[in-house]
């Protein structure tokens, strides 16, 4: 996270940590399912994961909830033929199963999903929050979760980030993609598929739903692009009730 | 030993009997025959009453007669001159002289035979209630057709006892009614009810005629009914005296009517019928009785369905309803069966969610499901209250039976984050 501050699990309980070697981060929206970018699991069709930590040092993992993973769900659209040499992002979506139910509690809590309504329609200027343990302006990744207040900013502005040895203009932007930051406060390496938190409309207390997933960008510290989460709620839905357990139903 | 006949002669006959001598005869010949008795000589000093000498024939404590004088045959075929018959098989002959027999009368000479007795006859009670027969040395008594001789060989009566009458409805008459009843009978009837039911006899006053009572009050001819320990009668007269409608609060009831040797009254005819008894009716909490009747009698058959929210438990079985059927004893089959409440036992725990243990889990009453707040709510808002319902289940308003599902809240951190914006 760059341009964040320390923070710790209470405030993102739905925040999960993809140990390496996916070093990454996810979103609980379920006893059972927990939400990621797709390019974090593409390689890892079994990830074990952490719930209610604030510290990933290893000792203290010993503390929190170990998530195993039953099946991983990638959507239909990504592409996975073009990971060595990626420049397509749209579809960065994926689902995790978990075998055992989560136990939720003051650290651990799922994130809401937008529903189809327009309301949970991301708009320019919105601010979102998101979380990680990756990069920071200072480190390569951090044992302290991060967070940050962001806003959602025309995608042109994403299109318009000169990354050092990138060419953005290769790059393939869709409607699926939600551009976010400013300059200073950005996502990183190692944040990939955390939650883009923004507060639920017309909730007198506050509640946040999943408004987009930590995907990619050209360079840290400016503006990063989000999976539009709004768009693969039908696609999350269906997975989740055709792979639930007859208990769950 | 009795003999068929004999002779008798005063003491020194035919020579002058002696003064002062008492002599006597006891006479006998077989039972069934008497005595015929005739002196065919007879000369015994002559005074009044014979109070000198005399013969006397005397049978049982009854002089037949006393002779004295002297006889001469008054036929000419016959030498009899005097003569007795007695229908005693018995018979004593004394004779008795005084202190003189100065003329020297020579006494008498008689003979006995033993004769026939027509025990038909010859006395004035009759031997036989109805048809008497004679013969030598004896009698014999024979009946009408449809009698028959009692033990006693000499009275009639009619074979009238032992029909049992087991219909539940029925009617009995004394035998050949309304004509004259039979004398000398003791008829006796039997009413045999199924157990359950009570005889109850009916009886019309014009329907009962039968030999009044005497001046003390007894029946010669009665009726009579027996029920167990209980006794009605005996009733006699002309119109029935007892009560007109008899319960006898038994299923079976002997009907004694008995005769003597006089009468000819027409009799009585009595109708019955069985009475079931009655079970009582139970107004029983929680439930309804099917047929509902204001009285309930043996055999009637009744549907006991327990009211909503109540059951009937047989062994581990619930049901909501039983059959109870009135029994014999007047108790209802079943009796221990109750309608009681349903219990719809300890709710099922759920996950991430409990209820308060409840004062009790009966028909009616409710749980309250909660989930572990503030990170679990109920996915269905209103569906943690289930109530006890009649079938034993659990149910909500909106779930129905389902369980309320506790489900994670979403988007709610414990913390607010607070960004150091730079």
């Amino acid at each position: 996270i760059f341009g964040g501050s320390r923070t710790k699990i209470q405030s993102f309980p739905w925040q999960v940590y993809f140990p390496p070697p996916s070093r990454a981060g996810g979103a609980l929206i379920d006893e059972y399912w927990v939400l990621t970018a797709a390019h974090v699991v593409e390689n890892n069709p079994y990830p074990v994961m952490y719930a209610g930590t604030t510290s990933v040092v290893t000792s203290h993992l010993a503390n929190a909830q170990l998530l195993t993973a039953e099946q991983v769900f990638i959507h239909p659209g990504w592409d996975m033929d073009s990971k060595d040499s990626r420049k397509n992002f749209d579809n960065d979506i994926a689902l995790v199963r978990l075998k055992e139910p989560v136990k939720m509690g003051p650290m651990v809590s799922p994130i809401c999903l937008p529903s189809n309504s327009v309301e949970f329609e991301p708009l320019e200027g919105e601010l979102g929050l998101i979380s990680g343990w990756g990069r920071t302006e200072k480190r390569q990744s951090v044992n302290q979760l991060m967070g940050a207040k962001l806003p959602i900013v025309p995608l042109k502005k994403c299109q318009e980030v000169e990354g050092d040895g990138v060419n953005i203009k290769t790059y393939v932007f869709t409607d699926n993609m939600i551009c976010a930051g400013e300059k200073g406060t950005d996502s990183c390496g190692g944040d990939s598929g955390g939650a883009f938190a923004v507060q639920h409309p017309h909730e007198e207390n506050p509640k946040f739903y999943v408004a987009g997933l930590v995907s990619w960008g050209a360079k840290c510290g400016t503006y990063g692009i989000y999976t539009r989460v709004k768009n693969y709620v039908d696609w999350i839905v269906q997975t989740m009730q055709e792979n639930s357990t007859p208990s769950e139903d | 030993e009795p003999t068929l006949h004999g002779e008798i002669l005063s003491p020194n006959y035919p020579q002058a009997y002696p003064n002062e001598v008492e002599q006597s005869w006891d006479l006998e010949v077989p039972e069934g025959y008497g005595i015929r008795l005739y002196f065919t000589h007879l000369d015994i000093e002559l005074s009044e009453d014979c109070a000198y000498d005399s013969v006397r024939i005397i049978s049982g404590d009854f002089e037949e007669g006393k002779l004295c004088g002297q006889r001469t045959s008054k036929n000419p075929n016959s030498p009899i001159v005097e003569e007795f018959q007695v229908p005693s098989n018995k018979l004593r002959v004394t004779f008795t002289s005084d202190f003189s027999n100065e003329e020297r009368f020579t006494g008498f000479a008689a003979y006995y035979v033993a004769v026939d007795i027509d025990e038909c006859t010859d006395f004035v009670d009759v031997p036989c209630s109805h048809f008497c027969n004679n013969f030598l040395g004896g009698y014999f008594c024979s009946c009408p057709p449809e009698y028959f001789l009692h033990d006693d060989m000499k009275t009639c009566g009619v074979n009238c006892s032992g029909e049992v009458f087991t219909e539940l409805i029925g009617e009995i008459t004394s035998p050949n009614y309304p004509s004259p009843y039979p004398e000398n009978s003791r008829c006796e009837y039997q009413i045999l009810l199924e157990k359950g039911f009570q005889v109850v006899v009916t009886m019309r006053r014009e329907d009962f005629d039968v030999e009044p009572a005497d001046s003390e009050g007894n029946c010669p001819d009665s009726l009579v009914f027996v029920a167990g320990d209980r006794k009605f009668g005996p009733y006699c007269g002309n119109g029935f005296p007892g009560p007109l409608k008899i319960e006898t609060k038994s299923n079976t009831l002997d009907v004694i009517f008995q005769t003597d040797h006089a009468g000819e009254q027409k009799g009585w005819k009595l109708r019955y019928y069985g009475d079931p008894i009655p079970c009582p009716k139970e107004t029983g909490a929680h439930s309804v009785w099917e047929p509902d009747k204001a009285k309930y009698v043996f055999k009637d058959v009744v549907k006991i369905t327990c009211m909503e929210g109540f059951e009937v438990v047989q062994g581990n079985v619930g049901s909501t309803s039983f059959y109870s059927t009135c029994q014999n004893n007047g108790q209802w089959s079943n009796s221990k069966l109750k309608c009681q409440p349903v219990d719809c036992s300890l709710p099922e725990s759920i996950p991430h969610g409990s209820f308060e243990e409840p004062a009790n889990t009966l028909f009616g009453s409710v749980i309250r499901y909660t989930c572990e707040e503030p990170y679990y709510s109920m996915q269905t808002e209103g569906g943690g209250d289930y109530r006890c319902t009649g079938n034993g289940s659990w149910v909500n308003e909106l779930l129905g039976t389902e369980l309320p599902l506790c489900v994670p809240v979403c988007g709610v951190p414990s913390e607010p984050f607070v960004g150091t914006q730079r």
